[in-house]
Order: C-alpha cells, then structure tokens, then sequence
C-alpha cells in the first residue's frame, strides 16, 4: 500500500466522521442527502461481499466492517431518528436514483471483468460509486444555504477520489500487472464530478464567503 | 489475476 492510498482511505474515513459528527452533535442531517447516503450504503453492501469469501489483509477488513457500519449507521439516523429525521429536506431531495441505479446495473451486466455475480456486483459498485455524489450537489445547488460541516464533508470525499487517483497513477507504474482501466474511467468521471464544487468551495473561501453554489 | 488486484482496494 503506498502513502497516496492510505491518505485517500484517511480522507475517506474522516468524510464520514465529519458527517456522523454533524448529524450527532446537531441532531440534524440539514443539507445531507439521503438518496446519496443509501447509494453509498448499497456500494459498500456490494462491493464488501468479498468479506465472506478473501482476505486480503487486517486494514481491509477492518477499514470494510467500518464502512459498512457508519454508512448503515447515518441512513439509520436520517431514516429513523426521531430528532434528525425530522431536519432532513425531504421535499428538495428528489433526485431520482433508479435514473441512476439502473444504469449503472445494466452496464455492470454488459462491462466487466468476468461474468460472476460477486464480479458483477463489484462492478456495479464501482459505476454506483462514481455516480452517487450527484443527488447530494443537486440538493446543495437548491439549498443555497450550505453549513461548512456538508462543505467540508463533500470536501473530504472529493479529496478521497483526487487521491485515490494519484494512488493509481503510483501502481500503474510500479506494478507491472495493474492495469484496471474499469475502475480509472469510473473513478475519473467521479472526480470530476466534484470539479465544479471544488472550484465554489476555493473561490468562496477565497474571498471569506459563505459557501454557496450557483444554481 | 487482473481482477484480484483492484478488489485489493477499497
């Protein structure tokens, strides 16, 4: 594992603290979307099959059981809680995930590795996982009233992906055998996505600005 | 052996 790998999970892990943060100390999920929390969710349900059948090291599993709980545990709180459920934006959380879903199943059918359910699964994972940020800076474009905890929380996962990157470019050229354009393409869309965001969130705080993005 | 080393990540 090398340094931009480990940073990438960090930043990753600290993106869902600051979020599990938010929601525990507020008691309010303002600004979170759910659609993209339960995407996340279904990721990881995916993707960590793999928990019952490899072992590729301790910092996997771990890392996994972790990712799995806390992504559980923040659906828990916006679905169930009886204080925070009542502080999520239902009405502009509307983006519609089977336009998402679906796709993303279909392609996974039609691209990937080898033709396996788990293989299959993983492959959707990762196409859902490129994709699934998206309900969350819809709802941030209409909710022009952006906390610094979602900023920072969207920060952080964009930050994850940048570094995932540079993780990749590292292998590419230090592990002969590691050529995974699949998850290049998926994970270079994903970044991208983030762009836009990234670019408001430097030119807000630039200028001392509360965060907002242009609809 | 190509898709075991992806699933190395997480």
């Amino acid at each position: 594992m090398n340094i931009f790998r480990l940073a990438g999970d960090m930043t990753h892990l600290m993106s869902i603290v600051v979020l599990l943060l938010k929601i525990r100390a507020t008691k309010s999920c303002r600004g979170i979307s759910l659609r993209t929390q339960e995407m996340y969710l279904l990721v990881f349900l995916c993707r960590y099959l793999d928990l019952f059948y490899s072992f590729v090291s301790l910092y996997n599993t771990v890392m996994k059981l972790i990712f799995l709980a806390s992504s559980a545990a923040i659906v828990y709180y916006m679905r169930y809680d009886r204080v925070v459920k009542q502080t999520y934006d239902r009405r502009q959380d509307t983006f519609r995930y089977l336009f998402l879903i679906v796709p993303c199943l279909i392609l996974a059918l039609l691209i990937n590795h080898a033709f396996t359910l788990t293989e299959i699964l993983w492959t959707f994972s990762i196409y859902l996982e490129a994709v699934a940020i998206l309900p969350q800076l819809v709802l941030m474009q209409r909710t022009q009233n952006i906390d610094n905890l979602t900023g920072n929380y969207v920060l952080l996962l964009g930050t994850y992906r940048g570094l995932y990157i540079l993780n990749w470019i590292f292998r590419f050229f230090t592990e002969p055998h590691y050529r995974q354009w699949l998850v290049w393409i998926s994970g270079l869309l994903q970044t991208a996505l983030y762009g836009d965001f990234f670019y408001y969130y430097f030119k807000c705080w630039k200028s001392n600005k509360k965060l907002t993005l242009p609809a | 052996a190509a898709t075991a080393a992806a699933h190395d990540e997480l």
